[in-house]
């Protein structure tokens, strides 16, 4: 399974979910691996990976350098990254006049020792985010439970499935989580009633409650169950892992 | 004055402080003009412009329409918008071959009657941002009180360098406005105090503190001085636009 962690709205919890839900799937045994295709490096820096020590990573493996070379250790049993290196920036121009443009991370992943791949992609809709959308199996979208969210949302669902009839017919949407729940705005009802009439069953049970213990966890470069597994944020995110598992066995 | 409100970051406020800005610099008598160059439209939106209204706007600028024909009113007094129309997504494959491609937005703003003019622009650095800090005389970076904002933010202090020194040399930054600082979360000090160390007094006074009523008026196409005046959010966007009119008169 491979799974792109997309929305082109920005600040939704792409890279909180895709490396809090990394972290569970690899304590539960499976083996791992995060990539970090967004520029900004949101997601190696969850993890504790200094800016000077990202330099070899995504934007070297879009180029041809074998995965094995661009890929770290966590810390973490199970669960390797490969880390936004900072010539990602510049992928969009660079990448133009290269052959098969849209198929090198595909390429690069084939026969990948891992059972599942997650990948955090960047809030656009950009040569690096067709590259994701092109290697996935499965598109996780979260959806923050806060007015504007909604708005948007079509774009990432045509996106796919354009991506689908051309480029990666096997693409499918996993399904949408909520996140930033907060019981205290009732906006945030509101929009979670809407995904749920506009996304049906695609819709996770799990629901992410807005929890600061989340931010905090992550500039301490750790997930939140290590951090702290009692807290709201790390209770939903394991349940979450569990719902993703239940229905990656499922035809 | 052209002031494009910019920060690859995604949701740190950027849509929430062009709309509630507009509306107040127009309140103080000055003709104010928002442009929506974010094809996700949440500029669009917040003004009750529906998705179905917008067929000419700022993509229809880019390709050559006169900026007066993709001018809607917004139902405030002194304030004109040009919308999201819906090929802005797809403007990024368009744009690549045609003429001056940065400079189009610039050029169709030449004499445009307005004594400021607003831009709100897209999480990430693409043709379409590129053409607004091209336009631009001034950008404002909203940066969020939350842990990875400061992240990436040298990505837009190194873009800006970049296209003074080879684009557009009146390009300066204007100023960061901390936003969503919750006064419940220590995280939202510590990203304040980081702020000014490293910004000095590029920082504005002003802070715009977490508000759930900020949310709720863009559910209603207002800005939140029409909304609720007296809430935390709307007093504080007063106070910025104050501070933004006595920095523009400074030499
Ligand atoms: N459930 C939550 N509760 C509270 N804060 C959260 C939650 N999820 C994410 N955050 C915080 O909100 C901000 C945005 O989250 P995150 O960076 O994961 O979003 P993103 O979609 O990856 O953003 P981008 O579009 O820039 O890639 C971060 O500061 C993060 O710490
Ligand atoms: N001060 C605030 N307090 C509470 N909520 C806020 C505040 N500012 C913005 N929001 C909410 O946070 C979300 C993100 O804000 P906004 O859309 O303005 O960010 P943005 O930077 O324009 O996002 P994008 O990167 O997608 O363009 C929205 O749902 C908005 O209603
Ligand atoms: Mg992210
Ligand atoms: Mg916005």
């Amino acid at each position: 399974m491979i799974l792109a962690i997309a929305n082109q709205k920005g600040g939704v919890g792409k890279t909180t979910t895709a490396t809090n839900l990394a972290a569970g799937l690899a304590a539960r045994g499976q083996r791992v691996l995060l990539i970090d295709i967004d520029p900004q490096g949101n997601a190696s820096t969850a993890f504790g990976i200094h800016r000077n020590e990202r330099s070899k990573g995504t934007y070297a493996v879009l180029l041809g350098t074998p995965l094995a070379q661009a890929t770290r250790p966590t810390g973490i049993k199970g669960l390797d990254m490969v880390p936004a290196d900072p010539d990602l920036a510049g992928a969009e121009i660079e990448l133009i006049n290269v052959e098969r443009r849209e198929f090198r991370l595909r390429e690069a992943l084939q026969d990948a020792p891992y059972d599942i791949i997650l990948i955090d992609l960047p809030p656009s809709l950009t040569l690096l985010t067709l590259n994701a959308l092109v290697a996935a199996t499965g598109v996780l979208v979260p959806l923050q439970c806060e007015f504007l969210a909604l708005e948007g949302i079509t774009q990432i669902t045509r996106t796919i499935e354009a991506i689908r009839r051309s480029l990666n017919p096997k693409l499918r949407l996993e399904g949408v989580v909520l996140t930033m729940y907060d019981r205290r705005n009732n906006l945030s009802e509101l929009v979670a009633a809407d995904a749920r009439t506009f996304f049906n069953a695609k819709v996770f049970e799990t629901v992410i409650p807005r929890s600061v213990r989340l931010s905090e966890a992550q500039s301490h470069g750790r997930p939140v169950r290590d951090y702290d597994p009692k807290s709201p944020g790390a209770v939903a995110y394991e349940a979450l892992v569990d719902e993703v598992l239940a229905r990656e066995t499922l035809p």
